[in-house]
């Protein structure tokens, strides 16, 4: 599966 | 959310507050870089596109929305309100040199091969080279006025404490970002030269 890569960071 | 981080962003949001005040007060864009204040328009557009499809956080989504509204307030007043103080002839450097290269490079080295993802990569990498015109103005113009040295020390400080999030976020939650570590380094890197000056 893709990486789905959440950024939490501004 | 660590303290690192908080003191990150509100030295980031000090910064963009200073900028517009300075502006709006002297009615003067003057020492001012458009071009950096372009290049950051752009960082914060491609990079807060996940604002429609990601929720983080209300701070986060606030946040967001801020920095985007005051970029591009802030060039409206550089290119529109007070154009005339403009100074075109020491805002010279050539940004597509800066956009180009981010963007291969964004293609080449990324987390993911996805439209959000090669963004926030190329926001990343631009960022950390968003603030070369303005300081190539300042050493063009041989000076920066007191408020325009305040406005770099807090912006040049915003990313210096992301680089202490990181750390303390790879000592608590085992969490890295090597592409924002790198560039962040690399952008803390070009404004100490400056912070040597200041």
């Amino acid at each position: 599966a893709r990486p789905v890569v959440v950024h939490d960071e501004l | 959310m660590n303290i690192f981080r908080l003191t990150g962003d509100l030295a980031h949001l000090l910064a963009i507050i200073i900028l517009l005040l300075k502006i709006w007060k002297t009615r003067s864009c003057a020492g001012i870089s458009g071009k950096s204040q372009i290049l950051f328009a752009i960082v914060y557009t491609t990079r807060y596109l996940d604002l429609v499809t990601t929720y983080v956080s209300a701070y986060n989504t606030l946040m967001k929305i801020f920095f985007l509204a005051s970029s591009y307030a802030t060039l409206y007043l550089i290119y529109i309100k007070f154009k005339a103080t403009y100074d075109h002839n020491h805002d010279t450097f050539r940004i597509e040199f800066l956009i180009l290269p981010a963007f291969i490079l964004a293609l080449l080295i990324n987390h993911a091969f996805t439209f959000l993802e090669v963004l926030w990569t190329f926001s990343i990498y631009l960022e950390s080279v968003a603030i070369l015109p303005q300081l190539f103005m300042v050493s063009k113009t041989g000076e920066a006025e007191s408020i325009t040295s305040h406005y770099l020390f807090a912006l040049g400080s915003y990313r210096a404490l992301y680089i202490l999030n990181w750390i303390y976020r790879y000592a608590t939650e085992v969490h890295y970002d090597l592409i924002a570590i790198v560039a962040g380094i690399v952008q803390t890197v070009l404004y100490c030269d400056f912070f040597y000056l200041y």
